[in-house]
């Protein structure tokens, strides 16, 4: 969806 | 080996409805000190994170850290073969490539065991930073679950915003607009309909309604539902089973 962000930029991977 | 009881099946019954519409497949992790899962969405546009406590359960036991891939539609379609009164043990050995599901009836005449097979899953861990939210909000659960459900019905998208005595919730589409707004009120004679505000900071987000919406799904664990909100950065949607654990949902913002 248009201006939709992922949750991966907010968290840092393990 | 790992082995677990649940005196009270229908938790583990309904995190599963809770949750499977919007993961396929997930990793459940468990240690010493419980049973956990974190899952994104296929999108990547939220995040799933269960933990149930050692604690919370009759029994517990977890030799080695093991980590148990299931289809959430496979174990959903088991578990509704739990009866709502039932407990439920899980057991599966270091190694085993099934989880075993027993269902005890209350009165103990009846027992079923049911074996799922568990499958190797890639999933990438996140880590989630502690962290002070501009807002806290706390609403009744049921609550939650119908604002998003009629406000679905207008728009696509709800603003959140929260003010130190309410939240209000807004949004809008082709036929027209709508807001809702709850204001605090710390109802001591029914708890369960207290609506409580914590603020540092007036905040307002925007969030797709569809994902709220699949959160609710929540709604029978828990009589509130608590909403973390800061700037920018994802809302935190957290349902406490009481006397067990959480079942968080995160969602990054419009």
């Amino acid at each position: 969806a248009a201006g939709q962000k992922s949750i991966m930029g907010f968290f840092t991977k393990k | 080996m790992f082995e677990a009881r649940l005196a009270q099946g229908a938790l583990l019954k309904k995190v599963v409805e809770a949750i499977k519409d919007l993961i396929e497949d997930a990793n459940f992790d468990c240690n010493n000190s419980g049973f956990s899962l974190q899952a994104m969405d296929s999108s990547h546009v939220s995040l799933v994170a269960l933990s149930l406590r050692a604690d919370g359960f009759e029994h517990y036991r977890c030799d080695r850290n093991i980590s148990m891939g299931m289809k959430l539609a496979n174990l959903s379609k088991i578990l509704k073969c739990a009866g709502n009164d039932d407990a439920i043990t899980m057991k599966s050995e270091d190694n085993g490539d099934t989880i075993t599901f027993m269902f005890e009836s209350p009165n103990q005449e009846r027992l079923s065991e049911f074996d799922l097979k568990l499958m190797d899953i890639d999933s990438e861990h996140l880590g989630i930073p502690e962290a002070e939210y501009d807002a806290t909000v706390k609403v009744p659960s049921s609550e939650f679950q119908r604002i998003v459900k009629d406000l679905a019905s207008i728009g696509d998208t709800v603003e959140i915003s929260v003010t130190k005595d309410a939240v209000k919730f807004s949004t809008s589409g082709d036929i027209g607009s709508a807001n809702i707004m709850c204001r605090q009120n710390k109802s001591v004679d029914k708890p369960e309909e207290s609506t409580e505000i914590d603020i540092n900071e007036p905040v307002a987000l925007t969030f797709a309604l569809r994902y709220l919406n699949s959160f609710a799904k929540a709604t029978p664990l828990s009589p509130h539902v608590v909403l973390k909100l800061s700037k920018d950065l994802p809302v935190v949607v957290e349902y406490h089973i009481p006397d067990v654990g959480r079942l968080g949902f995160y969602l990054a913002p419009k």
